[in-house]
């Protein structure tokens, strides 16, 4: 799994 | 930012204020799952605690307040002022059910271990199951108001934008969340029995009513 924080969405 | 996105939310809003306009207008709650509106609003509260950590941009933040703002003000409508209307004994879909399988599946699959990462991952999972009780009810009671099922329709509609909105955004920014993406995509198909039903029967103007 690939970190994707921050997160950009709601 | 791209337009499914921005559709997809909103989308997400109409449907909020939809259910929020339809319960102040009737003062009545009958027909709606208090217990999905629960879940939602824990949905929001775990997964936007990053409003005190990370600042995206000002829509984000303003969009992260109303929808917590609506969510909450949804359950007090609920569960406070037009409770007299709740019909809570068609709403006994047990929760734990949901809710012991993803806390553990969060503490499990997660881009790292820490808590605020946990909860937002928490809240990915929650939010794809938490409509279940409200389809619960409607296939228990057979039937649900037509102004409810323009605010399942929009609630299933902001989950396929955001589909095209991962598809757009793959192929043009390497961007790719996974656990956002499965989580969608199992929430998405939840609502594909009903979208049938919607455009089948609402759209031509029938009661949404099961056999």
């Amino acid at each position: 799994l690939v970190a994707k924080t921050p997160h950009d969405e709601l | 930012m791209n337009v499914f996105r921005i559709l997809g939310d909103v989308s997400h809003l109409l449907a909020m204020i939809l259910l929020l306009l339809k319960i102040w207008r009737s003062k009545c709650c009958t027909g709606i799952s208090g217990k999905s509106q629960i879940l939602f609003a824990l949905v929001f509260t775990t997964r936007y605690l990053d409003l005190f950590t990370n600042f995206v941009s000002l829509y984000n933040t303003v969009m992260k307040v109303i929808f917590l703002l609506c969510a909450y003000l949804t359950v007090y409508m609920i569960y406070g002022k037009f409770r007299k209307t709740f019909d809570s004994e068609n709403d006994t879909f047990r929760l734990e059910f949901l809710l012991v399988p993803i806390t553990g599946l969060s503490f499990l699959e997660n881009y790292s271990f820490t808590p605020l990462e946990i909860l937002w991952t928490f809240s990915i999972y929650l939010e794809s199951v938490a409509i279940l009780p409200q389809l619960f009810m409607i296939s228990k009671t057979g039937e649900a108001e037509t102004i409810t099922t323009h605010y399942l329709f929009f609630l299933g509609l902001y989950r396929a934008l955001y589909l095209a909105n991962w598809i757009w955004r793959y192929h043009t920014e390497n961007f790719y969340d996974q656990i956002a993406v499965v989580s969608g995509v199992v929430q998405t198909i939840f609502y594909c029995d009903f979208f049938y039903l919607y455009v089948t029967k609402v759209l031509k103007g029938k009661k949404l009513s099961l056999p």
